[in-house]
């Protein structure tokens, strides 16, 4: 209802400007980039803000480095399986997870820096038919893994350094999870979004299934990015990268819904919809035919801001508060746009490109 | 959102679904 009656932004008021680009690595070894994100490293007693590219059979560490130059600190190398995701554990240091496989995630492993002895080094967390991952704030990795017969759905703490302490498991819910969330306000509760389009809430401390709502098939394949608990209502963020667009749908990228757990009832708070001129295609062939890939590749969200990777080769910021997109940044002369990041907050977007190239921009 | 469309609002939501569901 709030978003119905603000002003769209005009597509002229939207300013490159506000995303100013303050430096550029570029992975030459990499022969194409699967991920990017920032973590925390510290060395030699010095904690600084360092940057973890992949490529489907490398994961490199960079430094910042004087005059806004980066500077490679290691590289791990990988076998037969390729990388496929970066996953970041918030509030850590000298940690940071990947996820490898092919069509979906076949293990994750964990990569670190030992100070017992001098080295980086990695060790396997899990294995199995991974269909989500999330890492969570006190060094805690959150997983869905599906057998034929049941799902699992399990967290694994890790120690300092890094070695996998006891796991819990939560009840799964009977359909498949395929995006976790953590709820930001309240420590104890997780969220996640399954195969039939319902959010789901845990107690993370008792493994307890809290509820399970469903979010309505006006808006199809939603996948849970963020949680936020306020005034007994809990507001998740999600976003419809497969949705057919519709009367109801319209191409709305991200939405804000609010669900009310005792009831189970929801509402829409905001919906931000793609720029103009970078709507979706009609996708013309295949068991998908008829739908409209809405122009939505892949993206992040940190806090109340978006932003996403288009089909059109532009990268798109969104207020999620406002519902309107806020800045957008071109496709780049050397090549479009592949990734998006948030580094640990919104204030500096990573934007990568398949050649191994990332622009760090203040936003 | 109002209190009609989403029905009664409990500030206290988690801790009571945590008494009510199964462990």
């Amino acid at each position: 209802d709030v978003v119905e009656q603000l002003t769209p932004v005009p597509l002229d008021d939207l300013r490159e400007e506000s995303l100013q680009l303050v430096s550029k690595l570029k992975d030459c070894s990499s022969s194409c980039a699967v991920d990017v994100s920032a973590v925390w490293w510290e060395a030699a007693g010095c904690r600084e803000l360092c940057v973890v590219t992949a490529s489907e059979s490398s994961v490199s560490l960079w430094k910042p480095l004087p005059a806004a130059c980066w500077g490679r600190v290691y590289t791990w190398l990988f076998g037969e399986i390729p990388v496929i995701q970066i996953v970041p554990l918030p509030d850590t240091c000298n940690l940071v997870c990947i996820a490898l496989g092919e069509l979906e995630i076949g293990e994750i492993r964990l990569l670190l820096y030992s100070s017992e002895n001098d080295s980086f080094k990695q060790s396997l967390v899990k294995t199995g038919n991974i269909k989500a991952v999330l890492g969570l704030k006190g060094r805690r990795l959150v997983s869905s893994s599906r057998t034929v017969q049941e799902q699992q759905v399990e967290i694994v703490s890790l120690s300092e350094a890094g070695r996998s302490k006891d796991g819990q498991t939560l009840m799964p819910p009977e359909e498949t999870v395929l995006a976790f969330a953590e709820v930001e306000g309240m420590r104890d509760a997780l969220v996640g979004t399954t195969a039939v389009n319902s959010v789901v809430v845990w107690n993370l401390k008792t493994g307890q299934l809290l509820r399970k709502m469903h979010i309505g098939y006006s808006y199809p394949a939603s996948i849970c990015h963020r949680a936020y608990s306020d005034a007994g209502l809990l507001f998740v963020v999600l976003s419809h990268p497969h949705a057919k667009e519709s009367e109801s749908c319209g191409n709305a990228a991200f939405r804000v819904i609010a669900f009310n757990p005792t009831t189970a009832r929801s509402a829409a708070v905001t919906f931000s919809s793609l720029p103009p001129g970078h709507a979706g295609r009609q996708v013309p062939r295949g068991p998908r035919a008829g739908f409209v890939i809405l122009g939505y590749l892949e993206g992040d969200v940190k806090d109340a801001s978006a932003a996403a990777v288009l089909t059109s080769g532009a990268i798109a910021v969104w207020d999620l508060l406002l519902g309107c997109c806020v800045a957008l940044l071109p496709p780049d002369p050397a090549g479009t746009w592949a990734l998006a990041r948030w580094a640990t907050t919104t204030a500096c977007l990573l934007a990568g490109q398949r050649d191994g190239t990332v622009c760090l921009y203040r936003y | 959102c109002s209190e009609s469309d989403l029905g009664p609002i409990s500030l206290n939501w988690f801790e009571e679904l945590s008494a009510e569901a199964p462990s």
